[in-house]
Order: structure tokens, then sequence, then C-alpha cells
């Protein structure tokens, strides 16, 4: 554990408690995409399958619990408690052609073809691209509430935090895995636009909002 | 591409 490594979790953790706070406070998930929160648990899920088969450490299993019920916490929220809030003639981005070419890759490239690595391998590259139907949605109505702005602000962050992360320990303990690597990039990379605004705009006071 | 499962991170 290095100081980016955490940074990236704990910024991973504040994306998903401003998240639920601003659907809990407003009473509303106007402005969020339910296509993309569907993607994260499948991310959630597909990822920690090893929380059954190997013990890492108390932290992991518990960061690991928090994402997962947390990410089904949000669905819950979202499809069920105020699903007459949800935005879904906005939020029409076809989550299939994101699925499958990702798992078609994962059957493709990953680091041995047994079931729990190619659906490691899978989350990862799902999780690089599992934010495009909310930069969709944000991109159809022009704008995000301030909260939602900082929400994407943290989510973004974190990946980047752990290319840092992943730039150290490559020199600090050779370590490396290039799949995470290459997948997190891309990921960061999606957020760039998006990263640019926030700072012109919504650490300025003013509303994202997307130039007409 | 990098070491097996388990993984370390999150």
């Amino acid at each position: 554990m290095n100081i980016f490594r955490l940074a990236g979790d704990l910024s991973h953790l504040l994306a998903i408690i401003l998240l639920l706070i601003k659907i809990w406070k407003t009473r509303s998930c106007a402005g969020i995409s339910g296509k993309s929160q569907i993607l994260f648990a499948v991310v959630y899920v597909s990822r920690y399958l090893d929380l059954v088969t190997t013990f890492i450490s108390l932290y992991n299993t518990l960061m690991k619990l928090v994402f997962i019920t947390s990410s089904f916490a949000t669905l819950y929220l979202m499809y069920v408690k105020f699903k007459a809030t949800y935005d879904h003639n906005h939020d029409s981005f076809r989550i299939e052609f994101l699925l499958l070419p990702c798992f078609v890759l994962a059957l493709l490239i990953n680091a041995s073809f047994t079931p729990l690595e190619v659906l490691w391998t899978f989350s990862i590259y799902l999780e690089a691209v599992a934010i495009l139907p909310q930069l969709f949605l944000v991109s159809k109505t022009g704008e995000a509430e301030s909260i939602t702005s900082h929400y994407l602000f943290a989510l973004g962050s974190y990946r980047a935090l752990y290319l840092l992360n992943w730039i150290y320990r490559y020199y600090a303990e050779g370590h490396y895995d290039l799949i995470a690597i290459f997948a997190g990039a891309i990921q960061t990379i999606l957020y760039c636009d998006f990263f640019y605004l926030y700072i012109t705009k919504v650490l300025k006071g003013k509303k994202l909002q997307l130039p007409a | 591409y990098g070491g097996s499962l388990p993984k370390d991170e999150l």
C-alpha cells in the first residue's frame, strides 16, 4: 500500500458516498445514468468473486464488500425507491455494445484462461468504459448538477491515482499488470474532457454546462 | 501480461 493507492481507494469510496448522498438528499436520481450503475455492479461482482476463494487482507475484503453493497444500494434507489425520478429517456446508451466486446476481449487477452481470471479481466475492461453511458447522458442533457460533477471527478480521479500507484509499484517493487495499466489508462483518458470542464467551470462556482 | 489471481488491488 502506498499513498497513491490509498488516495485512489479513498477517492473511489468518496465517489460512491457522494452518489448515494445526492440521490438520498434530493430524493432523486435525475442526471444519473442507471446504465452506468448497472455496468459498475457487473464490474464489482465479476471482479470480486475471489472474495470467496482468497483472503488478502481485512482492508481488501471490507472495501470489496462496500463496493458491491453500495452499488446494489444505488441500483435499488434508482430502479425501485426513486424510480419515478429516473431519467430513462435520456439514458439511452446501449450497454450490450460495451458488455459483449469487453467479454470477447477478456476471452482473447487475459493472464490465464480460467473462469475467475477471465471474469476479472472482463471486469477490468468493462470498468474502463462503464462511465460512457453517464458521460453520454450528461452530453445529451447538456449539464450536470454540482454534486454529480463532484461524483464524476472523484470517480475519474480514482483510476488516475491508480496509474500513479502502478508507476510507483513498477519502480519500487517491480510489480506491474499490463491489462490493468492499459485499461486504467483508457479509463482515465475518457474522463479528460470532463476533468477540463470540472476545473474550468465547477471549481469556479459555475454549473457544469456544455457549450451549445 | 502480469500476475494472475489473486490480485491485491481493488
